[in-house]
């Protein structure tokens, strides 16, 4: 006769910290805790009714709510591709274009140029020609000062040197900023009139140590421009990044990519697998 | 807002003279999902709540308030205490070059506080700094630091080599054969998890004589801010703490978090991009934004 699994005040306080100190939100907790009562109440369970048990039942829920097949990164097989970098200040955009381009790269033939549109930062343009040259691509920059007009005129270049990927670095804004947040819709819209098409990738660069916020600039982000992923980075540090849970469940997007050092090679696909084994260790 | 939340739950208070322990059990509810979401650590909550409640519970309700504001006035001063009650003043009264050195995790706003605190400490104290790199890694970091000083008109120290200690030794030289009685140095971002860059600051405290250890952290950052703080505390030993982007809407209970395991003073905030946006800390107005 199986004996059922109780879960106990104990067990639950338990899960709750260890879910909660992985930064998901707290109401994702709540919906994985319940789930998980539930379960105890419908299945037999034969293991012993410890922490680490439910942990690995509640990993593998994460793991489906993140397994999706959307995880690819979109490009045009035909045309110019551009992929629009956005997110907060110091969140890891620039580094995660560099990074981004050395990988695509290395596994195409495809010919690549950088787009420094972040007008304002000091050394912000010097940075990323730094990282075009460590991936031996294409650069462009010039003296605008509007980083729609330098898009624009990348554009005009991009077509006329076929390129095939165009990867525009854009400056750090905060979420609340509501000049800022048009400043990158109207990025958005001029890629559209250049382009007669959204950008095939506009990816949100959310900091991997971030807690709840990250949840807010997904949501502003996308109030304004049309997400079609997410990159989360420095997941080499000691943080989890739970709000990944409900950035897949709540405002359905995918994760395209993990930032998981400062080097050319620390850019690696979302493992939706790997990733939810994590989040508990 | 918080408020609003616990009212309900004090409806039932009216008409009692003292604050009983089932009144408050659904307002603590509220206060313990409240610091949650505002990214207070987990066990600092625990701790807190548990402290501050001893206090709420049995005191009298005053006549002149609703039990809600004086309950959230309760938990605002306790965490007010918190968060405040040690000086903000930098150690500055030493032998120049007074050495502030600026560390953290990668992206936290050193660099760009750095130039700020340059700019600060000219304006606002009259002293005449002078400011280095030791960021040899990121592209294009000591430009970064270099314009920033252009721009709020600070005295910026070039490295002859890459070798960090020579750096240092030299920008402590040349800062006091121009006159600066402050040397600010940025440090490239780092892990608290990351043994060999910890030791890259321990030698440079071993070997360079260092008279301000400031740790920069970005009011967004979530739970691990408590290992952050304290790994850095414990390993390099820091004076004080930054806050930056409080101008976004990051509620920032990370500050409670790493005042609360170090036990060392936030002294300065950062309120946006501009180099004029370095601010003393005000703890009762970060008690009330992570509160909400
Ligand atoms: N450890 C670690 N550091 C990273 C990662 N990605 C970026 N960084 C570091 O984070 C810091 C900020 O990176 P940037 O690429 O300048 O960030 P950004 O979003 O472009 O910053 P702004 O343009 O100023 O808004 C740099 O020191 C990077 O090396 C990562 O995956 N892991
Ligand atoms: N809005 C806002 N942005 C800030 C603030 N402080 C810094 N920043 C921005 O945050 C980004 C990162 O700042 P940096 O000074 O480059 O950060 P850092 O810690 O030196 O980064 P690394 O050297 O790569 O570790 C830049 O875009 C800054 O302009 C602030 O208080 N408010
Ligand atoms: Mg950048
Ligand atoms: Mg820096």
């Amino acid at each position: 006769l199986k004996q059922s699994v109780k879960i106990d005040e104990n067990t639950i306080e338990l899960i709750e910290e260890a879910l909660i100190m992985s930064d998901v939100s707290v109401q994702t907790t709540q919906i994985l805790i319940e789930n998980i009562k539930k379960r105890v109440k419908n299945e037999k369970f034969e293991n012993e009714a410890t922490e680490n048990f439910f942990l690995d039942l509640i990993s593998d829920e994460v793991e489906k709510i993140l397994k999706r097949d959307d995880l690819e990164l979109n490009l045009n097989p035909h045309r110019l591709s551009v992929i629009l970098i956005s997110g907060v200040n110091g969140s890891g955009k620039t580094t995660t274009v560099g990074k981004l381009s050395g990988l695509l790269r290395k596994i195409s033939d495809k010919r690549i140029m950088l787009v420094a549109a972040d007008t304002f930062r000091a050394a912000a343009i010097d940075q990323l020609k730094v990282w075009s040259e460590r991936s031996n691509v294409s650069f462009f920059s010039n003296d605008q000062k509007d980083p729609a007009s330098v898009v624009y005129s990348a554009l005009d270049d991009a077509i006329r040197q076929n390129i095939e990927i165009l990867i525009i670095d854009t400056a750090g804004r905060l979420a609340n900023n509501s000049n800022l947040m048009s400043e990158i819709k109207k990025i958005e819209d001029i890629v559209i009139k250049k382009t007669n098409s959204l950008p095939q990738e506009t990816l949100l660069v959310l900091d991997g140590t971030s807690g709840q916020n990250a949840l807010s600039q997904i949501e502003k982000f996308k109030e304004v421009i049309t997400l079609t992923g997410v990159v989360i980075t420095k997941l080499d540090s000691s943080s989890k990044a739970g709000f990944a849970i409900s950035a897949s469940r709540d405002f359905d997007l995918p994760i395209k990519f993990i930032g998981v050092g400062e080097k050319l090679e620390d850019l690696v696909p979302f493992d939706p697998s790997e990733f939810s084994r994590a989040l508990f260790k | 807002k918080i408020s609003e939340k616990i009212n309900s739950s004090f409806k039932k208070l009216r008409g009692n003279a003292v604050i009983s322990e089932n009144n408050v059990l659904d307002a603590l509810k509220e206060i313990r999902l409240s610091l949650l979401e505002a990214d207070v650590n987990y066990k600092v909550v625990k701790e807190l709540i548990d402290t501050i409640k001893e206090k709420a519970i049995g005191s009298e309700v005053l006549k002149s308030v609703s039990p809600t504001e004086q309950f959230i006035k309760i938990f605002n001063d306790e965490l007010s205490k918190v968060l405040g009650g040690s000086t903000t003043d930098l150690n500055l009264k030493v032998k120049p070059p007074a050495t502030i050195l600026i560390i953290g995790l990668q992206g936290s706003g050193k660099t760009t506080s750095s130039a700020k605190l340059g700019k600060f400490l000219k304006e606002k104290s009259k002293r005449n700094p002078s400011l280095c790199s030791v960021d040899i890694y990121r592209p294009a970091a000591i430009k970064q630091l270099e314009i920033l000083c252009g721009q709020a008109k600070l005295n910026f120290i070039q490295n002859d080599n890459d070798k960090i200690l020579d750096i240092c030794r030299n920008a402590k030289e040349k800062a006091y054969n121009v006159g600066s009685d402050t040397l600010i140095i940025d440090t490239a971002g780092r892990l608290q998890i990351d043994e060999e860059m910890l030791n890259e600051l321990k030698s440079i405290k071993n070997e360079i004589e260092i008279h301000e250890t400031l740790l920069v952290i970005d009011s967004m950052i979530g739970q691990e801010a408590i290992n952050v703080a304290k790994n850095f505390n414990d390993e390099i030993g820091i004076d004080g703490l930054v806050l930056t982007k409080l101008d976004g809407d990051a509620r920032g209970g990370a500050a409670l978090s790493a005042k609360y395991v170090t036990g060392k003073p936030i002294k300065l905030f950062g309120s946006g991009e501009g180099l004029d946006m370095l601010e003393i800390f005000h703890p009762e107005r970060m008690a009330s934004r992570i509160l909400g």
